[in-house]
């Protein structure tokens, strides 16, 4: 594992990490949108049906039990808790996601590298997570301002693609190993769509100033 | 050419 790769996996775990925190300390969701959490927890059960059939390493294991499990559990945070659910802005977030869904899908049908059952939902998972985050920007530019821990969930979530493709990068010199390039164009618009965010986040960042997006 | 496929990532 390159250096890239791993600090990709770990800019992904701290986005989860800080969202846990922000929900189990502030017992509020404000500001996150559950349809962008919901198409995480598909993409991950999507892509890791390979646990059951494919053995890496222990590291790979654990993680994609940890990306599955947790965004379940968001889920359920959002959905049940009690106190959690009241603070969801369920009025701003109304990205129409199933679409998301079906076109990621329906793409998957059409351009994937084998067609099987795992491959076709592997090409899923990559585009729906390219698009995941859409609801969670639309929330934000709607509600403008952005509570800290909010910010630095999707900063850190944006970060990990983009380390992602330096792996990809990295690896194609050093191991003459060309990823597949289904995930090396999802990974790029995936990264792109995060583009205006990290902009408006390192200028607050710059200038000591409160995260807004303007509408 | 490079080989294809990273089915070792996440």
């Amino acid at each position: 594992m390159n250096i890239f790769r791993l600090a990709g996996d770990l800019t992904h775990l701290i986005s989860i990490l800080v969202l846990l925190l922000k929900i189990y300390a502030t017992k509020s969701c404000s500001g996150i949108s559950l349809k962008t959490q919901e198409l995480y927890a598909l993409v991950f059960l999507a892509r890791y049906l390979d646990l059951f059939t494919d053995f890496v390493s222990v590291y790979n294991t654990v993680m994609k039990l940890v990306f599955i499990g947790s965004s379940l559990a968001i889920v359920w945070c959002m959905r049940m808790h009690r106190i959690v659910k009241r603070s969801y802005n369920r009025e701003l977030d109304t990205f129409r996601h199933y679409f998301l869904v079906a076109g990621s899908f329906v793409l998957a049908l059409v351009v994937h590298e084998k067609f099987t059952l795992q491959e076709i939902f592997w090409a899923f998972s990559i585009y729906l997570e390219a698009v995941a985050i859409l609801p969670q920007l639309v929330l934000l530019q709607r509600s403008g301002n952005v509570d800290n821990l909010t910010g630095q969930y999707v900063f850190f979530l944006g970060a990990y693609r983009a380390f992602y493709i330096l792996n990809w990068i990295y690896r194609y010199f050093t191991e003459q190993r060309f990823g597949r390039w289904i995930s090396w164009i999802s990974g790029l618009v995936q990264t792109a769509l995060y583009a205006d965010f990290f902009y408006y986040y390192f200028m607050s960042w710059k200038n000591n100033a409160k995260l807004q997006l303007p509408a | 050419g490079p080989k294809s496929s990273h089915k070792d990532e996440l």
